[in-house]
């Protein structure tokens, strides 16, 4: 599968193709390092009262509306992820990744780093944390400024699944290295959680399915699909048994 | 385009 789809022109019809993933990013960072739960989900809840009211401003004009939060969702619960196939890539990859792309000494400091992320290193407790270790190699070396937006990470995502299905080693790396290099240091933090599927945000999946509606993790759990789930309750003020009548 | 709201009128987000 192609990996350049990601850089033709975003729609302009999606709220997604107009939210910065720095935004996103900076949000997640928020409700990671905040220690109280009302915090983390009051910083959720204004991310996603923001889409919502984008969503209304950019639609108004629009009948059936297919526009939804999952775009962000998606990105947000990758351990729910159906639509997209696996990425293949694992954290040793990453840093062997990383290590070619930087130019980074073989046996230096920092690709020892990268290498060996499990081993209890420094004094900031993230041994295991390859996301985390990654980031602080990476601040000194990557872009001040993220270009892209949430459509296009999904768009490179799309691109790393399918050449990774395809078994094509090599535009999976270069599909990979598009994503980062168009990134800052915090997005690609962010990035590699995503695709490790694993957030840390100290706050459960149910949390953010009954922020993000009351009755969303009882349509998750009969339907098994996020899209469904963003695009059926997208309006809080719709509940269950109303769409209930257009599932069945 | 006059007509497209701009995202950053709806999210205020301190950089971090």
């Amino acid at each position: 599968m192609a990996s350049s789809s990601a850089s033709q022109p975003p729609s302009k019809k999606t709220v997604a193709s107009h939210v910065p993933f720095a935004d996103l990013c900076s949000t997640l960072e928020r409700i990671q390092t905040c220690k109280s739960r009302p915090e983390k989900t009051k910083y959720f809840k204004d991310f996603l009262d923001s889409w919502r009211k984008f969503h209304d401003a950019l639609h108004q004009k629009e009948k059936d509306v297919t526009d939804s939060f999952y775009p962000a969702m998606r990105l947000i619960l990758p351990q729910l992820e159906r639509e997209r196939m696996a990425y293949g890539i694992k954290e040793t990859m990453l840093a062997k990744l990383y290590i070619e792309l930087l130019n980074l000494p073989k046996d230096g400091k920092d690709a020892a780093k990268l290498l060996h992320y499990r081993a209890p290193a420094g004094s900031r407790g993230d041994a295991g944390d390859f996301a985390m270790i990654a980031y602080f190699v990476l601040k000194p070396r990557s872009p001040k400024r993220g270009r892209l937006t949430i459509e296009q990470v999904n768009e490179h995502l799309d691109a790393i699944a399918n050449n990774n299905a395809a078994k094509n080693k090599g535009l999976l790396k270069k599909s990979l290295l598009q994503l980062i290099t168009q990134s800052t240091a915090l997005e690609q933090k962010w990035l590699i959680r995503m695709i490790i599927k694993d957030l840390k945000l100290g706050i459960s999946q149910q949390t953010i399915f009954s922020i993000f509606h009351p009755d969303a993790a009882e349509l998750h759990n009969v339907t098994t699909d996020l899209e469904k789930v963003c695009r059926q309750l997208h309006d809080p003020s719709v509940s269950l048994s109303d769409v209930s009548i257009t599932l069945f | 385009d006059a007509d497209v709201p701009r995202w950053d009128a709806f999210f205020k987000c301190n950089k971090l």
